[in-house]
């Protein structure tokens, strides 16, 4: 772009992978420290029995908690809070979780399919008690994808930041101010791509990587609704606030 | 609505 220098779309760059790093909920080294631990067959088999109310509040506990450094990521995302507050929320409420699902490939092992998850690395089969085993699977199968593109953090933070700033999300009062930012951070994007010789065909996958999360993030909605249908007031009186805020 | 997510945005960034 004519109006955007190399200098700025490399500052843009280090300011949002600083963000991301500073805001990411685990290191690598710490994982690493962790030592890729799975659960044992009996851990699993207290998971998968407990009642389906204790799993969604746990699960709904450890979404939020991950939620929470995605807002502090927001925030530090130049001009993201020169927004309305309108649109800071709509595109909070739309994009947070998607960032949590971009985010889990940092914290997943392909190789044994499992997920870091309340202190180890935990299989499909241990949200068995959820009642949702489609939407677990393909929660895995998106994180197993995003992990084979090996995207490094700096182009992890960049993609993250491109989808919370999608300028497409309904009821966005200023939608041109935030299409400005989002088409900064996608020059960005594809300028740290090329620096890092990546093949061209990663930003078109990536490109696939927006409407898979739009699906999941659907998908939970309609899970948290069928659920909230059985269970009102475990959700009115366990689910963390925010989480209700978010996707009530 | 959104009390929280209102009290997260407005906290500042430690």
């Amino acid at each position: 772009s004519p109006t955007t220098s190399m200098a700025e779309l490399d500052h843009l760059v280090q300011v949002i992978s600083k963000s991301h790093l500073e805001t990411c909920q685990y290191l690598r080294e710490e994982l690493q420290q962790m030592s890729w631990q799975n659960f044992l067959q009996d851990e699993v088999e207290s998971y998968q029995s407990k009642p389906r109310e204790v799993m969604w509040q746990l699960c709904a506990v450890k979404i939020t908690e991950a939620i929470q450094y995605v807002v502090e990521f927001a925030k530090r995302i130049d001009g993201f809070m020169d927004l309305c507050q309108n649109d800071q929320i709509v595109l909070l409420k739309a994009g947070s979780l998607e960032v949590v699902f971009v985010r889990m490939c940092r914290v997943f092992d392909s190789q044994n399919n499992t997920v870091y998850f309340d202190g180890k690395f935990a299989g499909p089969e241990v949200f068995k008690a959820l009642g949702c085993d489609d939407l677990i699977t393909s929660v895995f199968d998106f994180a197993k994808s995003m992990c084979s593109l090996h995207l490094s953090e700096d182009e992890l933070a960049l993609f993250s930041a491109f989808i919370l700033l999608s300028a497409d999300r309904t009821w966005l009062q200023e939608k041109l101010q935030v299409e400005k930012l989002q088409q900064k951070t996608q020059l960005a994007l594809q300028h740290l791509l090329q620096k890092n010789q990546r093949e061209d065909g990663v930003l078109n996958k990536l490109r696939f990587k927006v409407s898979a999360l739009r699906s999941l993030c659907s998908r939970h909605t309609e899970k948290l609704s069928a659920f909230r249908a059985v269970y009102p007031d475990i959700v009115r009186t366990h689910f963390p606030p925010l989480y209700k805020e978010l996707f009530g | 609505k959104h009390k929280i997510l209102h009290q997260l945005l407005q906290n500042s960034t430690s």
